[in-house]
């Protein structure tokens, strides 16, 4: 069984 | 002041294309090297960064760095009225609240204005590193849009494997498996960079979203690495591009 993932915790807020 | 001239209204019609299936509302960051756009889905789980240098631009002007709001529904419904062969300018005063959009017919004898009401969105900006992917593939980008859509028949999770000499695309579902497997091309259309192999899972329907772009390009990069989101890209002529980002699945 697989998660999705959230694209925000990839990339850091500016 | 800014104002932006397209020699073709067609180009800013498939980038609106490329965009609206995936948001409903965004935000044209312009400045004076060109348009951005940065925006996250709904569910937070892809990305899409819209990147126009002025050299797409017949004539570009941007006295001062301006964030234009814009409803993507409405954006094409004014598209609509315009011919694809129109020019089309992009204009909006500073602080401005509208959206002005003026389409000159090719013969230069129709000339047609529209003002779209300007959203204030509260948009957040992420920071997309430089990344240096250990698989980046190259493809003809139908045959990009043609894999997701027979993927997402089978299945709403792919699998892809990229590999030294091929890039692998597996959908398991109750109906069946599929399996398509691209190797390099002799004619170069297929073409394979792999440092390290890697294989990660996606939520197909986002895969399918971003091929809504592929009347943009002929060609599409997907970029793969370890533990960093996919990378989907379509070169916008020579001065531009859209890049999707995908989220990948992890075990549970």
């Amino acid at each position: 069984q697989s998660k999705q993932t959230s694209i925000a915790s990839y990339f850091s807020k500016v | 002041m800014f104002e932006a001239r397209l020699g073709s209204t067609l180009l800013l019609k498939k980038i609106v294309d490329a965009l609206r299936d995936m948001l409903n509302q965004t935000t044209l960051d312009c400045s004076d090297s060109g348009i951005q756009l940065q925006s996250m889905d709904n569910s937070h789980v892809s990305l899409v960064a819209l990147s126009l240098q002025v050299d797409c631009f017949e004539k570009y002007r941007c006295d001062k760095n301006v964030s234009l709001g814009v409803d993507l529904k409405s954006l094409a419904k004014v598209l609509k009225c315009a011919s694809g062969d129109d020019a089309v300018t992009i204009s909006a005063p500073d602080k401005a609240d509208k959206l002005g959009l003026s389409f000159e017919s090719l013969n230069k004898e129709r000339f047609a204005d529209y003002e779209l009401r300007l959203l204030n969105l509260d948009q957040e900006h992420l920071g997309i590193p430089d990344t240096d992917y250990s698989c980046v593939v190259h493809m003809p980008a139908t045959e990009f849009a043609r894999i997701c859509r027979d993927m997402t028949t089978f299945s709403e999770s792919v699998t892809i494997v990229c590999s030294k000499d091929s890039i692998k695309f597996t959908a398991n579902g109750e109906m069946g498996t599929a399996n398509i497997k691209l190797t390099e091309t002799s004619k170069g259309d297929v073409s394979l960079q792999v440092d390290d192999p890697v294989t990660q899972s996606f939520a197909g329907r986002y895969l399918n979203t971003f091929t809504r772009a592929t009347p943009l390009s002929e060609r599409v990069k997907i970029g793969m690495a370890a533990d960093v989101p996919l990378l989907v890209e379509y070169p916008i002529e020579d001065f531009g591009y859209i890049r999707y980002y995908l989220a990948p699945k992890v075990d549970d």
